[in-house]
């Protein structure tokens, strides 16, 4: 039970960091999304930054209280430095210079992340289901031992 | 990029241009995304992710205006917890549940209150409708008002608990962000659901099984409902009981 229980902890702050690095990934390519559209249509830079709580904004609403579920670490332990793979990409200087990329760089950068994002988005999915497995089990235990 | 974003501190520290600390707000806004979901996980779903959004941003922008780089912690972590800080507050002065309704909640917190000092257990359903003055079909439509899920809803438990502690009124959510110069100890809510534990264990069997698998095992209420098979809106029903008798035993 013990084992079941370590491996539930380890799979809970893995989840936590591929969750992590996946919402970051979705809020930069939003972000480059709503740069693209601002050189295509005009306006300025001030603007995009006032529009940021619209892009950073879910698209669909949030499911009911009854199907949302706690988030038992807020967030990573930022000991961790993003670096195997694509995962550098949640940290470089894109949106440090947004407005000096080029539209070429910009649309290069988007596919990049995006890449990236549905890498994190079936690695999340497949930890649910390992996370969830394991919460059953735990939970079929205690109704035994309860009984 | 690490020594461009070194420089770019060092820059907005020294002249506090707007232009560099609006790309500062750009290149860590993803985070506000990060934090804000899982803050607004099991919120109403009348209150509009794009505001809890803006509201995290303010969290960091003064997370941005206050942040030391001389003193070498890593920025994300004391942002993070400014976000998070920020969008509570925010939520807590526009009265995110509103008066109405917390009024109904004390009012079924005060009746297990007197019914446990009274009985010396925990009352039936049928007693806390009674000392309420309703049947318990009313007691259960008042209980379908009033949702305390999510972190908002622990953060304000917690704040029950730390101030029947330590008579203060901070609640736990504080005393994180005070200790967001330790980067090393951040971020647990395990470390708030420890302060529950004990009262927890103390709760009648059903309760604490709700309670157990919400706030440690992450199951979604409709899950916890399946288990007992009961339907959604009933263990919704329970939760948000569980949560009023927890919080009067927290508040003696
Ligand atoms: N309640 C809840 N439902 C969840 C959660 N995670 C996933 N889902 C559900 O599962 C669907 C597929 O998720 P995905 O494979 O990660 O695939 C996602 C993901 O790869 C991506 N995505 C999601 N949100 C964003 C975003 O804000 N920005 C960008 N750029 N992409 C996003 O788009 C795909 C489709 O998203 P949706 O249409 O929303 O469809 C989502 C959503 O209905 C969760 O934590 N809570
Ligand atoms: N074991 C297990 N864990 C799960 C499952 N679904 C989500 N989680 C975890 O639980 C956290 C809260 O999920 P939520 O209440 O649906 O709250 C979600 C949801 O409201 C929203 N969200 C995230 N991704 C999507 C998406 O693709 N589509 C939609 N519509 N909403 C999303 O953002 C919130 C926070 O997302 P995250 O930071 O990723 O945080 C998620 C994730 O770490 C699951 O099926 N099993």
């Amino acid at each position: 039970l013990d084992e079941v229980r370590a491996m539930h902890e380890e799979c809970l702050e893995v989840e936590t960091e591929v969750s992590y690095v996946r919402r970051l990934a979705q809020a930069r390519i939003d972000i480059v999304s709503a740069e693209l559209d601002r050189r295509a249509s005009g306006g300025s830079v001030e603007d995009l930054v006032a529009r940021l709580p619209n892009i950073l904004a879910d698209e669909h609403p949030r499911s009911d209280p009854a199907h949302s579920r706690l988030p038992l670490h807020l967030a990573p332990s930022m000991a961790i430095t993003w670096q195997r793979g694509l995962e550098h990409l949640i940290g470089d200087s894109t949106l440090l210079n947004l407005p000096t990329l080029s539209v070429e760089e910009l649309g290069e950068t988007r596919e990049q992340l995006r890449t990236l994002e549905r890498e994190m988005s079936d690695r999340r999915r497949s930890l649910h289901r390992v996370i969830d497995g394991i919460e059953s089990d735990l939970t079929a235990r205690r109704r035994v031992d309860q009984t | 990029t690490a020594a461009l974003v070194a420089e770019l501190w060092g820059d907005y520290k020294e002249h506090g241009t707007h232009a560099a600390r609006e790309r500062l707000i750009l290149h860590y806004s993803p985070l506000v995304k990060f934090v804000a979901g899982r803050v607004a996980s099991g919120l109403p779903q009348s209150i509009e992710q794009s505001d809890l959004v803006s509201y995290g941003i303010f969290g960091l922008i003064d997370a941005i205006d206050k942040f030391d780089p001389a003193r070498g912690f890593k920025f994300e972590t004391y942002a993070i917890s400014r976000i998070k800080g920020a969008i509570i507050d925010e939520l807590r002065s526009i009265d995110w549940v509103p008066r109405s309704v917390r009024a109904k909640a004390r009012a079924v917190e005060r009746a297990y209150s007197k019914l446990e000092n009274e009985l010396r257990r925990s009352p039936e359903d049928k007693e806390v409708a009674a000392e309420l003055e309703m049947n318990e079909d009313e007691l259960n439509h008042l209980l379908s008002q009033v949702s305390f899920t999510g972190l908002v809803a622990l953060d304000e438990l917690l704040g029950r608990q730390q101030a029947s502690d330590s008579g203060g009124s901070a609640t736990v959510g504080d005393t994180i962000a005070d200790r967001a110069h330790d980067p090393v100890e951040m971020f647990e809510v395990d470390e708030m659901k420890h302060l529950l534990a004990d009262a927890i264990n103390r709760m009648p069997d059903r309760e604490r099984l709700v309670l157990t698998l919400y706030y440690y095992e992450a199951f979604t209420l409709a899950e916890i409902g399946a288990l007992l098979g009961v339907t959604e809106s009933r263990v919704c029903q329970i939760h948000t009981k569980a949560i009023l008798q927890l919080r009067s035993r927290l508040a003696e």
